[in-house]
């Protein structure tokens, strides 16, 4: 039996449209320290981890550990259903094939049960061994998302540099190039506003805009974004979500030949 | 050229 409780119901619909462009079908793992994804895009250069830990929800009961696999899509269309107040409750009776999604209004006047299939997905798991960065780069989420976008107008692949400077990202294409510098900055009102960079040595990787851009698709989830490089491993983009857990995106570099 | 390496080439499957 599974039933897994969530007060800020939105949280669960921002994940969906945070995981949805870059996975289509996915299994969700459920066991008693949380409930977690992870799974690699069809072209195996990009993987997506989550982990919403059950301390977050106001109520987890998961007997035994549990798989559902699911088309990402098809429960993003079930999510949007909720209200952004809802509280989510997710449940699922030990051998059902089937999964419900509660949906009940902060005033308890509307309960809405929305039922789905589950599907077989055999997944491969990938091991990610921790790992020290050479340079880990904290910054506003929306600021990110935004260098993303404007940069993907110009290119399609970005050199993301770190150096005592600052973070550089550049790129060029037909039209011409583009570079932009943030430095570290903490002197701001706000903790969530400042840029903030540890660098151990600095390091210069190359990589596809097209995966930052749908990364960025989790910028709701958190005012900032942390950017993790080293030259011999994928970059690493956390959004933490707040109290529960985390998504993150890791994105394989592109090198010379 | 530039070429797109897999993020298997990093991550072992478990």
């Amino acid at each position: 039996m599974l039933e897994l409780r969530l007060v800020q119901g939105s949280l669960l619909k921002k994940v969906l449209e945070a995981i949805k462009e870059l996975v289509t079908d996915a299994n969700f793992d459920c066991s008693a320290t949380g409930f977690s994804l992870q799974a690699m895009d069809s072209s195996h250069v990009a993987l997506v981890a989550l982990l919403l830990r059950s301390e977050g929800f106001e109520h987890y009961r998961c007997d035994r550990n549990l798989s559902m696999g699911m088309n990402l899509g098809n429960v993003s269309k079930m999510l949007r259903c909720a209200g952004s107040d809802d509280i989510i409750t997710i449940k699922a009776d030990d051998g059902s094939d089937t999964v419900t999604f509660m949906f009940e209004s902060p005033n308890q006047d509307k309960i809405a049960d929305f039922e789905m299939k589950l599907m077989d997905i055999d997944s491969e798991h990938l091991g990610i061994p921790d790992a020290e960065y050479q340079a880990i780069v904290r910054m506003p989420s929306g600021e990110f998302a935004r260098i993303c976008k404007d940069l993907s107008s110009i290119g399609d692949t970005v050199i993301i540099s770190v150096t005592k400077e600052g973070v550089k990202f550049s790129t060029a294409g037909d039209i011409g190039t583009a570079n932009i510098v943030c430095r570290q900055n903490k002197t701001v009102d706000k903790p969530e506003e400042a840029t903030v960079i540890e660098m151990q040595e600095p390091v210069s990787l190359t990589f596809a805009l097209r995966y930052l851009n749908s990364f960025t698709k989790a910028t709701p989830l958190s005012e900032t974004v942390s950017i993790s490089l080293s030259s011999d491993l994928p970059v690493v983009v956390e959004y933490k979500i707040a109290d529960m857990g985390y998504v993150r995106y890791y994105l394989a570099p592109k090198i010379e030949e | 050229t530039e070429v797109q390496l897999s993020i298997k080439r990093f991550y072992r499957s478990t």
